[in-house]
């Protein structure tokens, strides 16, 4: 509404009394890589596992995953969606109410599985969504 | 040990900084076995602990696939078709590359018959073949099969002719008389030639997934050009005795016709 929106812009450019509404937007540094949400790697090894008597490839694969924060402000390789930019600036203003925008994976891919069955029969199959290929914010 | 590490090869501060333990490990096992479709781990006997043909074929299939997946553009059936070899089982064709590019999954079967047949001379010699499509997941559909068999050069007895290869689908067995059969296809053979014969059985393998019941297996048979019936053996046709590499199988692609939703844990 109007009137909730005019309070959350005087609050937003006014000094921060006992931290109730979080840091301002000065006080968030977009550049730092480290805390960005981003893609780490994670390798699940079927090998581990003690699978390699019945799966024939692959020894394992990288299935990675997604990490970090989106804050205020969201930057381009944070592959934000238009929504989540909104919410990081809103989460600002509202921090009790209206949670951060999540990292969570954006592109994902499958992978291929050659396998034994109980029979000696062999099995090639595809499967979706195992693999994260880029995360982003939203 | 390169999964603790991120990408900019520093250990990820949430993550487990040591080796599963044993509960864990299950969990794993457990999770990951629920994704791929699987009721248990499976126990497969693998004789002399070498691949033969048909997992030989399959990687190579694999090895395909996963140079799409990474590479992902068009011009990965061009590098397929490069990889076709007279060295081991033949890479499918033109039209079998849409199977594969299309297909969710691919299956070879082991043939079940352990021995062939040492009939008396009154009667015709045959190869019998039996595959146990009973694993195959609900809800897959077949869009191409095919029964592979190897042919090495032919006795020296039948060197010089012309041989005539057919496979049937057996109908019906009768416990004192010959199977009544279905023919396939017949195909002329130099007694010379060597290499993969492929036959196309997907009426056969889509019958014998609707209606399993039907499935009584395969026969084949050859005969000289005089019209004389010869062993498979005598016509160079590899069986148990031979190469692990050169042993016949047959191959199924398939195409998911239904959605599975997968159950929560």
């Amino acid at each position: 509404s109007t009137n909730k929106r005019n309070k959350n812009r005087n609050r937003a450019t006014q000094p921060q009394e006992g931290g109730s509404r979080g840091p301002s937007p000065a006080d968030y540094n977009s550049s730092d890589h480290n805390t960005a949400c981003r893609r780490h790697e994670l390798y699940v090894s079927f090998r581990e596992l003690g699978w390699q008597d019945w799966i024939i490839a692959p020894e394992g694969y990288a299935a990675n995953y997604c990490g970090g924060e989106c804050v205020f402000p969201l930057n381009a390789h944070m592959n934000a969606t238009n929504h989540a930019i909104v919410q990081t600036l809103v989460h600002l203003m509202n921090p009790e109410n209206v949670p951060k925008p999540c990292c969570a994976a954006t592109k994902l891919h499958a992978i291929s599985v050659l396998y034994f069955d109980d029979n000696s029969n062999v099995i090639l199959k595809k499967y979706k969504n195992m693999v994260v290929r880029a995360c982003g914010c939203h | 040990s390169n999964y603790l590490f991120d990408g900019n090869n520093e250990v990820h501060p949430s993550f487990i900084h040591r080796r599963l333990r044993t509960h864990e490990k299950r969990e794993m096992q457990k999770e990951i076995l629920s994704i791929l479709g699987l009721p248990h781990r499976p126990r497969p006997h693998l004789s002399h602990g070498k691949y033969n043909s048909a997992p030989l074929f399959m990687l190579d299939l694999y090895n395909t696939i996963s140079s799409e997946e990474k590479n992902e553009v068009e011009g990965m059936l061009e590098q397929y078709q490069s990889m076709y070899t007279t060295q081991g089982p033949r890479l499918a064709k033109h039209q079998e590359n849409a199977f594969l590019n299309d297909a969710d999954m691919v299956m070879s079967f082991v043939n079940l018959v352990e021995y062939d047949r040492e009939l008396s001379p009154h009667r015709m010699h045959h190869k019998e073949f039996k595959f146990n499509l009973s694993q195959i997941p609900e809800g897959e559909a077949v869009t191409a099969s095919e029964l592979r068999l190897y042919k090495e050069c032919a006795n020296q007895v039948v060197i010089n002719e012309t041989l005539l290869l057919s496979v049937y689908q057996v109908v019906q067995e009768h416990p004192n008389r010959e199977a009544d059969l279905f023919l396939l296809e017949s195909r002329r053979l130099w007694a010379a030639e060597e290499g993969w014969l492929e036959f196309d059985i997907l009426a056969t393998s889509n019958l014998w997934v609707m209606s399993p019941h039907y499935n009584l297996g395969l026969q084949i048979r050859v005969e000289t050009s005089s019209g004389r019936s010869i062993s498979s053996k005598e016509a160079g046709l590899v069986g148990r005795d031979g190469g692990l590499e050169k042993q016949p199988f047959m191959v199924a692609f398939f195409k998911v016709s239904e959605v599975h939703i997968r159950t929560a844990r």
